[in-house]
């Protein structure tokens, strides 16, 4: 079956390496020359901007299931100099990929439909250490109801400990779980006090994927998922290279001439719990509630129109 | 004597530890509550973002020299979904010290000068891996002829040292004497080759300043002073906060699970290079040029316009 995941944010921000980490496939060969938007390649220049989107395919195996995998790589937005319609790109191909899959719906021969909506966005969060900026908040209050929205602290390496738990509370002060549709509504606007956002909680109520907690799971099922929950958004650091550590492993990570991180290392970052959630155990949900809530949603509002 | 210099750089990037850093005293009290615009504060809140012009001053001591060191620190621009009119107000300050300087020498009593002018600005780049974004050239053409522009890798800890090596060789590809004023002229536009840039060189030659090298000096300043060419732009980790490291000393850094970075170790980053170039070696060098060159000029404009 298909999975179609999206990565947006700043450039620079570990998206295609992270990309590579996850899928333990080098969908990205991070030196080769990236394409331009009128087709022509950056000269084996190194520089490694994405400036299109582009959306690449790999057919994996995970826990013995074969599966197309799609990523799709949007502009990073720290490019423009004025991002008031840096979202619109990423906005459309969404809808576009919605329309696509209602053509399909709509033709008398429906054997072989092909599912590829986006079924998660990956949006990555500078570690700046204060708080979600503008731009974090209009991408995901854009993004949050045409997809399901899986916020991480990109580069999480740049954070101390403390830092990185003061950053998460500052990220989701204030958690409620919307019980109809098990999701959880983050309202980000206890984090910009400086902005007008303080004065407008329903305006700015962002709605984030966070894996269901059934009542029928046994305990440890619901202890995991707590675990998973508390560790939301995830601090990761990603790496497609290996590195030898002081005692002698090699290890997935980067090296500093302080120390080496190691992406696997759970002490180190949030990465396993990342990749456990999106294609272990929630790649289905997250299917499913593309289907059944946010494409219904996208269909009923066009009908309407 | 007086001492003015300005930082400049998108919110998160470690400018105020920086300063607090590179002058050994809290300037900047990182967790008290920041003014906004309108003059009221953040309530307790410590997400610490400036959000207007704000002018610290202190009284310190270096190398037995009394001296009053004023630190301007500018808004984010990464506060901004927009940045097209950012760097506006951080230009209009530079010129509002410029006239202020100018009125007084205008004055018939000229005893008491009070030169309040900026003599440095650090700009801080995104430690992106990529290249310069199109908002770091656009903000350092709109300053390098009104201020002595210093350019810092911020938050250098999140690079590796072959990505530090690789990000300083395309962040000044191109490096040519300018002998009249002992000045670097970067050519920046080598490194944005997927915009218009790469077309239009001398359009876009940045001005940055390099410690000059005399004729006259003995060799040993002479390689001290190439040794600091060679680390521009510098590639900085500020802390204000002491911790220790595994062999026990209590040093200067940050501490993550996977070892401690160490401030003042020159294996570590350029910090060191920078306090020495900036307080140390070239203070009255930054001083000289702003007044015998930077605010000639900008009076014969102003004058003739
Ligand atoms: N510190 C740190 N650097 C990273 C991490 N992941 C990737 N990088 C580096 O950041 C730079 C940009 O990475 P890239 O994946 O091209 O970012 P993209 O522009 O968002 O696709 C490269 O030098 C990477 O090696 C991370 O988790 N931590
Ligand atoms: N990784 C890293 N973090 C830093 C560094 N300097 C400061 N920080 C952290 O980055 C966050 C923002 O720092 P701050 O000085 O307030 O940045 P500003 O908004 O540019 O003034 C804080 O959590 C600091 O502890 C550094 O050199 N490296």
């Amino acid at each position: 079956f298909q999975f179609v995941t999206m990565v947006v944010g700043d450039s620079g921000l570990g998206k295609s390496t992270l990309i590579n980490t996850l899928f333990e496939h080098k969908l990205y060969d991070l030196n080769a020359p990236r394409s331009l938007a009128n087709g022509s390649s950056l000269n084996g220049n190194a520089n490694g901007r994405t400036i299109a989107i582009e959306s690449k395919s790999a057919d994996i195996e995970e826990n013995g299931v074969r599966l197309k995998l799609t990523v799709v790589d949007t502009p990073g937005f720290g490019d423009f100099v004025n991002n008031d319609e840096a979202w619109k790109p990423i906005v459309d191909n969404i809808d576009s990929r919605f329309d696509a899959y209602l053509e399909q719906e709509n033709r008398v021969n429906r054997s072989k439909l092909m599912d590829n909506r986006v079924h998660a966005c990956i949006y990555f969060i500078q570690p700046t250490g204060h708080s979600l900026r503008p731009i974090d908040i209009e991408f995901m209050r854009k993004l949050h109801h045409k997809v399901n929205l899986i916020p991480v602290i990109a580069k999480a390496d740049t954070l101390t400990d403390d830092e990185v738990v003061a950053f998460k509370q500052r990220v989701s002060i204030f958690q409620a779980f919307n019980k109809v549709h098990q999701r959880v509504i983050v309202a980000y606007f206890l984090l910009s006090p400086s902005t007008q956002i303080l004065n407008d909680i329903a305006h700015n109520q962002i709605s984030i994927f966070q894996p269901p907690i059934y009542d029928l799971e046994d305990e440890e099922t619901i202890a995991e998922n707590e675990e998973i929950q508390s560790k939301v958004p995830f601090a990761v650091v990603g790496s497609d290279t290996f590195v030898t550590t002081a005692d002698g492993r090699q290890v997935r990570g980067r090296s500093y001439p302080w120390g080496t991180i190691e992406v696997d290392n759970e002490a180190h970052c949030d990465f396993i719990k990342l990749r456990q959630m999106l294609i272990h155990t929630h790649m289905e949900e997250l299917r499913e509630y593309t289907n059944d809530v946010l494409y219904e949603q996208y269909r009923t509002q066009k009908l309407l129109s």
